[in-house]
């Protein structure tokens, strides 16, 4: 599976 | 950004208040844990060495800067402020962090999304909020009275963790490839950390009584 790049939660 | 996530930092957000306006107006850190507030300080600096090399929002670089910020000067009035550093409890907050902080980096090496710097020091810091609440519980335990603004702090931080759980069951449902398993499993552990301590809390919200922890 694809993950969302980058880290957007806190 | 969905309604969960937002109140997640809400709660968090308003939980940094609740403990600044304790320090301020009492200029007393009674009851707080000095060892969980450098884990968190740890934990922030650490997550957010992404706040140079990816900018995601207006509104993430600013929250992140307030973590940082808040929790770095809450450690530098526990440990400096001639009237605050005289109330901490030092007797009572003796929980050996630095092995926490030992255990999640070893975690971190041996689990995390990629092999780099960035990503070491982001899981790290994931494992290392989960269990930075230990010290601060365990110091609750000890000296068994929780002050009002005391058990409003913790009720908002666990609150924040109950909200970011909703968010990821919302992602999860909504986002064709939401997983994140590293943040999710982390962080169920980290709220359920909080379950004996949000026992207690309802029972004296129940009862409209003082809260109290059994020793």
């Amino acid at each position: 599976t694809e993950q969302t790049e980058g880290h957007d939660e806190l | 950004m969905n309604i969960f996530r937002l109140a997640g930092d809400m709660t968090h957000l308003l939980s940094i208040l609740v403990l600044l306006l304790k320090i301020y107006a009492t200029k007393s850190c009674s009851g707080i844990s000095r060892k969980t507030q450098e884990l968190y300080a740890i934990v922030f600096v650490a997550r957010y060495l992404d706040l140079f090399t990816d900018f995601i929002s207006v509104y993430n670089t600013f929250m992140k800067v307030v973590f940082i910020a808040s929790s770095l000067a809450i450690v530098w009035c526990m440990r400096f402020h001639p009237m605050v550093r005289r109330s901490y409890d030092r007797e009572l907050d003796t929980f050996r962090h630095y092995f926490l902080v030992g255990a999640s980096f070893a975690l971190a090496l041996i689990l995390h999304e990629k092999f780099t710097v960035q990503e070491i020091f982001w899981a790290f810091s994931i494992y290392l909020e989960a269990v930075a609440i230990l010290p601060q519980l365990v110091l609750l335990q000890r000296s068994g009275n929780v002050d009002n603004l005391t058990g409003q702090y913790i009720f908002f931080l666990g609150a924040y963790r109950a909200f970011y759980i909703l968010n990821w069951i919302y992602r999860y449902l909504t986002e064709p490839h939401f997983t994140r398993w590293i943040a999710c499993v982390s962080g169920v552990v980290q709220t359920a950390l909080y379950a004996d301590f949000f026992y207690y809390y309802f029972i004296s919200w129940k009862n409209n009584s003082k809260l109290k922890l059994p020793a």
